[in-house]
């Protein structure tokens, strides 16, 4: 796992991050529920829950669907390439590339379509940036920067939740065990 | 497009599928250092979009050499996934670069890193940030 630079975090004492959806979007319930199964899978293994809100400007985190230029400086390029991005903390700021299609539930390894991306996948890892983390070159972390189409990963690896509970600690609830570390903080730098 | 099911995804929308924004990187395969390649600032602007061409020019002033700085990027990326570490544009390479991906960089401002990979070692991020990977 990393971090961003300074390892950017939410403030100490943050226990709960309201997200909102792109107004314009028009989203329904079954798409609002896949990212709330991606927010979940992270809150089994922190301290941190999120919650929906109606209220969009204040929310801390904003949730979209855009295509191309969108406005801030990272523009879409259609099929595949880039599937989304997210900003590190405290921005809040989670883009799809709207151009991608988008499967919101079921085995989207069984799609014919070649082109098919699993939303909840994608919406796992960008909140992981949402939260601090960087990519990971753990090929079967969550934070591993690539995914191919028809492809589903939304399980949190060990790299993920080491990652994660280094920033906010363990949710006391989690009987997962993350013990076997595959990476090591060089303890010569006092990390 | 937003499919909320893979059953609704219509039959024709499956046939008439179009490439991927990046398939076209695939002719560059076996490009390697001290040639020009027609069209491989296009490859150079992936690569310094994703953080692995530090200080570079803008993206419009990229040539297409394959010069000693393109092939240090080409490098980097592949000890950050964990491939053979060639320094050429050798076909694992570029099957990994044309995969959808996110749009957040490995590499942000120099500052921080995707380890490299498998094999014990330390990536430096502005001495605030240094982890040690080991194998197991």
């Amino acid at each position: 796992y990393t971090f961003f630079s300074e390892m950017q975090r939410w403030p100490e004492g943050t226990q709960e991050l309201t997200y909102a959806f792109e107004p314009n979007n028009g989203l329904d319930d079954v798409v609002k529920g896949v990212f709330s199964n991606a927010f979940d899978r992270w809150s089994e293994v922190t301290t941190i829950t999120f919650r929906e809100t109606t209220s969009y400007e204040s929310a801390d985190i904003k949730i979209g669907f855009y295509s191309g230029d969108h406005g801030d400086g990272e523009p879409f390029d259609g099929v595949l390439g880039t599937l989304a991005h997210a900003f590190s903390p405290t921005n809040g700021r989670l883009h799809l590339d709207g151009a991608e299609d988008w499967v919101a539930t079921g085995d989207v390894t069984a799609s014919d379509l070649t082109t098919a991306v699993d939303l909840e996948s994608v919406a796992v890892h960008e909140i992981g940036h949402l939260l601090g983390l960087g990519h990971s070159s753990v090929e079967e972390a969550i934070m591993y920067p690539t995914i191919g189409a028809r492809t589903r990963k939304v399980e949190l690896a060990d790299d993920d939740i080491q990652g994660i509970q280094v920033l906010y600690g363990s949710n006391p609830n989690f009987t997962g065990s993350t013990t076997t570390s595959s990476r090591e903080n060089d303890s010569s730098n006092g990390f | 497009r937003l499919f909320p099911n893979v059953s609704s995804i219509p039959t024709w929308i499956s046939k008439n599928a179009p490439p991927g924004a990046w398939d076209a990187y695939l002719n560059f395969t076996g490009c390697r250092q001290g040639e020009n390649y027609d069209g491989l600032s296009k490859l150079k602007t992936y690569f310094n979009q994703f953080g692995y061409i530090p200080n570079a020019p803008s993206s419009s002033n990229f040539t297409d050499d394959f010069d000693d700085a393109f092939e240090a990027a080409v490098r980097n990326y592949q000890k950050n996934f964990n491939l053979n570490v060639t320094g050429f544009l050798d076909n694992a390479t570029l099957n990994q670069v044309v995969k959808p991906r996110c749009g957040v960089a490995d590499i942000i401002n120099g500052t921080t890193s995707m380890n490299s990979g498998k094999t014990n070692s330390t990536a430096s991020s502005n001495n605030t940030l240094k982890f040690h990977t080991v194998s197991h």
